[in-house]
């Protein structure tokens, strides 16, 4: 499961 | 960066440049829910806190300032400029939008991938957007004829969300180890919201009339 620091999305 | 991704950013930042050249150019505001637009604000401010500690990529942290910029003007013009505040329809937009605040505050106390201060509020605000359209879906059904402005800046939006959706397919099929399943499962319920709209909107414009939502 990817959190907020893997999210490179807006 | 995708195809599917790059046209879902720009997408969405023409639907913002739509709603504010509306508001601007027509010094109204009509049709347009603040609800919404407040809900968005919130949904930016909670998401983009990571502007102050972490750095992604040039390109992120100029639309992110870019997207709060916009969802504050929006809610500045509707709430408080001298003209466009009256254009505002404040007796159609009546939807409670502090219970989707804090309906999206408990799931994301419930449901989060990491119990800390920031990624709990990343989380409300990746629940938050999927709901943020409702008050301005419900608001079109209750004004009648929807200008055209009005009616693309919907379209746009709920297009941005469908891009996404091919984005994390494409990214799926090409990444290892790719997998957010509280973002698609979001996802893919806020852009389900659109269907209704969709509908109406390429009914109308197939056959050529001023949107309608029954």
């Amino acid at each position: 499961q990817m959190s907020r620091e893997g999210h490179d999305e807006l | 960066m995708n195809v599917f991704r790059l046209a879902g950013d720009l997408t969405h930042l023409l639907s913002l440049v739509v709603l504010l050249l509306k508001i601007v150019a027509t010094k109204s505001c009509r049709g347009v829910s603040a609800k919404t637009q407040e809900l968005y604000a919130i949904v930016f401010v909670t998401r983009y806190l990571d502007l102050l500690f972490s750095f992604v990529s040039l390109y992120n942290s100029v639309m992110k300032v870019v997207f709060l910029g916009s969802a504050f003007s929006i809610v500045y013009f509707m709430r408080y400029h001298k003209v466009v505040r009256h254009t505002y329809d404040r007796e159609l937009d009546t939807f409670r939008s502090s219970f989707l605040v804090a309906g999206s505050m408990v799931l994301a106390l419930l449901i989060n991938s990491k119990y800390t201060f920031f990624e709990v509020l990343w989380t409300f605000s990746i629940y938050l957007e999927a709901v943020a359209i409702l008050p301005q879906l419900v608001m079109l059904q209750r004004t009648g004829n929807i200008d055209n402005l009005t009616g693309n800046y919907v379209f746009l939006l709920g297009m941005y969300r469908g891009l996404y959706i091919l984005n994390w397919i494409y990214r799926y099929s090409t990444e290892r180890r790719y997998w957010q399943m509280i973002v698609w499962v979001s996802g893919i319920i806020q852009t389900a919201l659109y269907a209704d709209f969709f509908y109406y909107y390429l009914k109308c414009w197939n056959e050529n009339r001023t949107l309608v939502i029954p």
